[in-house]
């Protein structure tokens, strides 16, 4: 464990914190793609299979499951508690196009052709793009609510290194988009 | 070195 690795995880941590919070206290999920949830929950789960199997220490069990149950705390809110606030007419990705090429790709490009293996290379391809849906939204609708943080270690891996980049692009586009529409408050309309 | 070798992180 370094300082980067932790200032990332309390960060991440954090972000999910404040997400929930804002969600339980506004009593409204408006603005947030529950499609995008889904796919971290995907996420989380396909990689974090290894608390079955392996311990490391209690800081990352409990981090592990923190993450697990918080993103399903999070569709829970979404898709069944708050539902009459989901804006699901504005969250219209379809999910299928970022989770089918994950599972190609992960398949054919991979350090070892095993089941966990398979399923942590997918989890990392998936990542980088599960903020698209969100992305979508927000430039349909230049609404926001929190958003998420995701960050990858300096571990020298290609595959990592590789979806890292693309994940930082999107990120990007999505600081763009929260700058021109979502502060300036520019909405694009259509005519009447 | 593999992906799921590296547990300790998240």
């Amino acid at each position: 464990m370094n300082i980067f690795r932790l200032l990332g995880d309390l960060s991440h941590l954090i972000a999910i914190i404040i997400l929930l919070h804002k969600i339980w206290h506004s009593r409204s999920c408006a603005g947030i793609s529950g499609k995008s949830q889904v796919l971290f929950a995907l996420v989380y789960t396909s990689r974090y299979l290894d608390l079955i199997t392996t311990y490391v220490s209690l800081y990352n069990t409990l981090m592990k499951i923190f993450f697990l149950a918080s993103s399903y705390a999070t569709i829970y809110l979404i898709y069944v508690k708050f539902r009459a606030t989901y804006d699901k007419n504005h969250d219209t990705f379809r999910i299928e196009f970022l989770i089918l090429p994950s599972v190609l790709l992960a398949l054919l490009i991979n350090h070892q052709f095993s089941f966990l293996e398979v399923l942590w290379t997918f989890s990392i391809y998936l990542e980088s793009v599960a903020i698209l849906p969100q992305l979508f939204m927000v430039s349909k609708t230049g609404e926001a609510e929190s958003i998420t943080s995701h960050y990858f270690e300096y571990h020298y891996d290609l595959i990592a290194i590789v979806a890292g980049v693309v994940q930082t692009v999107l990120y990007c586009d999505f600081f763009y988009l929260y700058i021109t529409k979502v502060l300036k408050g520019k909405k694009l309309q259509l005519p009447a | 070195e593999s992906g799921t070798d590296l547990h300790d992180e998240l």
